[in-house]
Formats: C-alpha cells, structure tokens, sequence
C-alpha cells in the first residue's frame, strides 16, 4: 500500500458516494447515465468473485464489498426508487458495442485461461470503457450539472492516481501487471478531455456547458 | 502454473 493506491481507493469510494448522495438527497438521477452504473455493477461483480476464493486483508475486503454494495444500491435507485426522473431518451449509448469486444479481447488477452482470470480480465477492460455512456450522454445534452462533474473528477482521478500507484510498484517493488496498466491508461485518456473542462470551467465557478 | 493469480489492488 503506497499514498498514491490509497488516494485512489478513497478517490474512487468518494466518487461513489458522491453519486448516491446526489440521487438521494435530490430524489433523482436526471443527467446520469444508468447504462454506466450497469456496467460499473458488472465490473464489481466480475472482479470482486474472488471474495469467495481468496483473502487479501480486512481493507481489501471491506472496500470490496462496499464498492459492489454502493453500486448496486446505485443501480437500485436508478432504475427502480428514482425510475421517473431517469433521462433514457439521453442514455443512448449501444452498450452491446462495448460489452462484446471487451469479452472477446479478454478471452484472447489474459494472464491466465481460467474462468476467474478471464472474469477479472473482462473487468478491467469493461472498467476502462464503462465512463463512456456517461460521457455520451453530458455531450448529448451539452451539460452537467456541477455535482456530476465532480463526481467524474473523482473517479477519474482514481485510475489516475492509480497509474502512479504502478510506477510506484515497479521501482519499489518490481510489480508490473500490464493488462491493469494499459487499460488503466486507456481509461485515464478518456478523461482528459474531461478533466480540462472540469479545470477551466467548473473550477473557476461555471457550469458544464458544451457549445451547441 | 498457478490457475488463480492473485489480485490484490481493487
């Protein structure tokens, strides 16, 4: 455990309840795309089985089973308690195009041809690309409210202060996964352009706006 | 070789 994994990790647990507090404190989830907490719920399930297979530590654990209990709680409000105020007609975005290449790519490209690696394998690639439907949707309406913003800044920040975390491991402890690390900095990239606007203009005390 | 690899980042 390095400052830059822990930063991360609580990044990301921020980022999360970030997101639930918002849909329950304004009893609606208008303007977030329930498509992306399907696939985050996905890839915490896929992931996170190896709960039932091997211990890591209390942290570990924990963190684990609130990252898959916040997402489904998330999902659950959503498309069930909030279902009228969701915004389908925005979440458009054709998950089919993301879940299925990212099956296969995790079938061919793995550590290990076992059921458990592939499901593994399968969820940090789906992890890299689940933020898409999201961001689909702010570029489809043009805007987000400042909340969301934040709540994108965080999880984004949490793969990035991850790829630090990497750089970390391999000097100091030889550590090198390059399926994490390439899909890790696949997903920080397509934040970038996030990240700017979120520091031009939500930081300076402006909306998210796109121009029309 | 091992047919589970331990994982243990999040």
């Amino acid at each position: 455990m390095n400052i830059f994994r822990l930063t991360g990790d609580l990044s990301h647990l921020a980022a999360i309840i970030i997101l639930l507090l918002k849909i329950w404190k304004s009893r609606s989830c208008a303007g977030i795309s329930g498509k992306s907490q399907i696939l985050f719920a996905i890839v915490f399930t896929a992931r996170y089985l190896d709960l039932l297979t091997s211990f890591i530590s209390v942290y570990n654990t924990s963190m684990k089973v609130i990252y898959i209990g916040c997402a489904y709680a998330t999902v659950y409000l959503i498309y069930a308690k909030f279902r009228a105020t969701y915004d389908g007609n925005h979440d458009s975005f054709r998950v089919e195009f993301l879940v299925v290449p990212v099956g296969g790519l995790a079938v061919l490209i793995n550590h290990t041809f076992s059921p458990l690696e592939i499901l593994w394998t399968f969820s940090i690639y789906l992890e890299s690309v689940a933020i898409l439907p999201q961001l689909f949707m702010i570029s489809k309406t043009g805007e987000a409210e400042t909340i969301t913003t934040h709540y994108l800044f965080c999880l984004g920040m949490y793969r990035t202060l991850y790829l630090f975390n990497w750089v970390w491991r391999f000097y100091f402890e030889g550590f090198f996964d390059m399926i994490a690390i390439v899909a890790g900095l696949v997903q920080t990239v397509l934040y970038c352009d996030f990240f700017y606007l979120y520091v031009t203009k939500v930081l300076k005390g402006k909306k998210l706006s796109l121009p029309a | 070789h091992a047919l589970e690899i331990p994982h243990d980042e999040l």
